[in-house]
C-alpha cells in the first residue's frame, strides 16, 4: 500500500467528517518543550467566550499536559502514543470518536513534541500551527524546511530570551518567510499570554 | 526480517570494527537545539591536546554543525538524512568508512535533533550521551522515558536560564535519575564552556 496515499486519504476523510459537523481543526505541531501546550491554554482563555472547543493531545506518556488543559474546562481526549513519534489521520480519528463533534466548533490537536516526523503525516485539520521557540537556537527554521513549508501559521515563541539566547528574532521570521513565502509568522511570549490574539488572528479565528 | 534484530546486528558489527581499531564512540543525542553541536565543541577544545578526535553529525539538511566543528581542525564527515529523523548503524557505517580510524582515537557522532526516534536505533557506540536543556521545560524527562533509560550520561545544558524558565535543575535531575537510576547526570552552560569537565570524566574519557 501506498503510504502516503493512505495517509492522505485518513486525513481527507478526517477533514469531510469535521466538515460535516462544521467543526473546523488545528493541527499544533512543533518540537519538544517549544510552547505548545502553553500556547494552547492561551487560545482556549481568549476563545473560549465565543466558541466551544475540545482537544486531543498527543504524547509518548504521560497525562501533564491533558491536565494542564483539561483544568480550563474543556473536554480533552488524550492519546498516549506508546512510543510513536507522530500522530497520524488513523490515530486522530479514534481519538475524534469519543468527542460529540455536534458540540464544538474548534478541535485542537496537539502534536507529539518532534519538529521532523509529523510533516509527512497530516491528520486533516484545517490549518498547522507550528511553535518554534528562539531557545532552539537560529537555524531550526533553516534546518527544517520540510516542517516549514507544511504550516499555515509559525510563531516563534519564548521571544522574552532572545537576548538571553543571542538570537535575532528579525532574522529568524526572515529565514521562516524564506523557507515558506505563503507562511503567516507571529512572536509570542506564551507564558505570559502576549500575542496570543496574533495567533487568533493569523489563524482566521 | 526483523528490524530489532538487524538494527542490534548493526551496531555490533560497527562496535567490533571500531574497537578492532581501537577507537571510542560517543552517541550524542537530544531534541532540536539542546545544545548538541555546543558540547561538541566544548569537548573537542578539552580533549583535543590529548587524543586525536573525527565527527559525524548528522542532520536532516544543511552543512551548519559540520562547518561549525570543521573550524576546530578535527575530521568531519556530514551525513544529511534527507528527512530521516534518526541515524542508525548503516548510515554510520558508511560514515566511518570515511575516516581513516587508525588514525583517530575518539569518534563523536551528533544524531538528528529528535528526542524520540533515535532511542530505538543503536549506532554502536560505546556511550550515549543525552543533551536536555532546561528550555525544554520542567517535563521532557518523564516525557520521554525511553530515551533517557538509553543514555549512560546524561548532560542538563543551558541552567544560565533556569531562573527565567523557573525550572528547578536539582528536581529535574532527580526527575532523570528516578526513569534511569544507573545514568551520570550533569549540568553544563555549554555555550561558556562550563561543566564540560565534568561530561569528559562523566564518559571516562
Ligand atoms: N520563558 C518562557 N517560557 C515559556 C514560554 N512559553 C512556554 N514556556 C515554558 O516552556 C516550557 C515548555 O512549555 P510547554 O507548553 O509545556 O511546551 P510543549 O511544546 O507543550 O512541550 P511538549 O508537549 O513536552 O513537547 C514550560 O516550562 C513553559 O512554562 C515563553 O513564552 N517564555
Ligand atoms: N543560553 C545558552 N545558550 C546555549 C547554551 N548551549 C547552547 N546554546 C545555544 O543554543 C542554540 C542551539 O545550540 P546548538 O549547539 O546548535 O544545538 P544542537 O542541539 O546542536 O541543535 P541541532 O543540531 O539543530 O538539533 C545556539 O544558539 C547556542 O548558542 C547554553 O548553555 N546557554
Ligand atoms: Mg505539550
Ligand atoms: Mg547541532
Ligand atoms: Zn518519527
Ligand atoms: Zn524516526
Amino acid at each position: 500500500v501506498d503510504l502516503s496515499k493512505r495517509t492522505s486519504e485518513l486525513a481527507d476523510r478526517n477533514l469531510e467528517l469535521l466538515d460535516e459537523h462544521g467543526v473546523r481543526a488545528i493541527d499544533v505541531l512543533g518540537s519538544v518543550g517549544s510552547g505548545k501546550t502553553t500556547l494552547i491554554n492561551g487560545l482556549i482563555d481568549q476563545l473560549k467566550p465565543r466558541m466551544s472547543i475540545a482537544v486531543i493531545a498527543g504524547d509518548i506518556t504521560t497525562r501533564i499536559d491533558a491536565e494542564r488543559i483539561e483544568v480550563q474546562g474543556v473536554p480533552v481526549v488524550q492519546i498516549q502514543t506508546g512510543g510513536a513519534c507522530h500522530l497520524d489521520g488513523e490515530i486522530v480519528r479514534r481519538g475524534m470518536q469519543r468527542l460529540d463533534l455536534d458540540a464544538i466548533d474548534l478541535l485542537i490537536v496537539e502534536n507529539v513534541g518532534n519538529l521532523i516526523c509529523p510533516a509527512a503525516f497530516p491528520i486533516g485539520a484545517h490549518k498547522r500551527l507550528l511553535v518554534l521557540s528562539v531557545t532552539e537556537g537560529p537555524y531550526m527554521a533553516v534546518k527544517h524546511p520540510i516542517m516549514v513549508r507544511q504550516a499555515d501559521v509559525a510563531v516563534i515563541n519564548k521571544i522574552d530570551l532572545a537576548e538571553a539566547m543571542r538570537v535575532d528574532v528579525d532574522r529568524l521570521m526572515a529565514d521562516v518567510r524564506q523557507v515558506n513565502p505563503e507562511i503567516e509568522v507571529v512572536t509570542t511570549v506564551a507564558r505570559d499570554g502576549e500575542g496570543i490574539a496574533d495567533v487568533v488572528a493569523a489563524l482566521g479565528l
